[in-house]
């Protein structure tokens, strides 16, 4: 799940 | 985390471990240039510096971590270690990547997601590493003759830049409001740079021979 403002692929 | 995305992560961790591999046992960074090495070292330190304020997971810091310190380490082997130094080929890599730099950051101050200090840099290092391959590329068409293992080291980033069109158009599907158009512009863009030098890796490698690109 992708939150907002936060980037989880490198 | 998807398959595609392991692969691409995987294929982009082999692609570094090759070129240090190279540098570390033959002592020698002939055919790299080392102007995409210091653009790729800027691109990850303006990326990861969400690292010290947000956390995803001990697989995301491990893998950051590494990208820092073996890009970091890669320019300093090729700046300042007495034997790798010499081997480099300076007057070939004469790509200016300072007028890359300039225009990636101009970009990013007029497209982003949110105007804060964090967001603009890693929309920076997006565009940035987009382009970065460039003066690599040059000079392999430079020097035509490209030993194996640069050619591989090229190889497996473009196969890392292909896995994660199909992670993303995978997320598309399987995630709810999942879409990302600079990160995937920017992916994009960076991909299609490789094809031509892709089109000639499969030729050699089909006729196995060594690799030589078009002068």
């Amino acid at each position: 799940i992708d939150v907002e403002g936060v980037h989880d692929e490198l | 985390m998807n398959i595609f995305r392991l692969a691409g992560d995987m294929s982009h961790l082999f692609s570094i471990l090759l070129l240090l591999l190279k540098i570390h046992t033959i002592k020698s960074c002939a055919g790299v240039s080392l102007k995409t090495q210091e653009l790729y070292a800027l691109v990850f330190a303006t990326r990861y510096l969400d690292i010290f304020t947000g956390y995803i997971s001990l697989y995301n810091t491990l893998m950051k971590m590494f990208f820092l310190w073996s890009s970091f380490t890669i320019v300093w082997y090729m700046r300042y270690h007495n034997v790798v130094r010499r081997s480099y080929d300076k007057d070939q890599d004469t790509f200016r990547h300072y007028f890359l730099i300039l225009p990636c950051f101009i970009l990013a101050l007029l497209v982003h997601e949110k105007f804060t200090f964090l967001e603009v840099l890693w929309t920076f290092s997006l565009y940035l590493e987009a382009v970065a391959i460039l003066p690599q590329l040059v000079l392999l068409q430079r020097t035509r003759n490209v030993d194996n293992l640069t050619g591989h080291y090229v190889f497996f980033l473009g196969a890392y830049r292909s896995f994660y069109i199909l992670n993303w158009i995978y997320r598309y599907f399987t995630e709810q409001n999942y879409y990302k158009w600079i990160t995937w512009i920017s992916g994009l863009v960076q991909t299609a740079l490789y094809a031509d030098f892709f089109y000639y890796y499969v030729k050699s490698w089909r006729n196995s021979e060594r690799l030589q690109l078009p002068a």
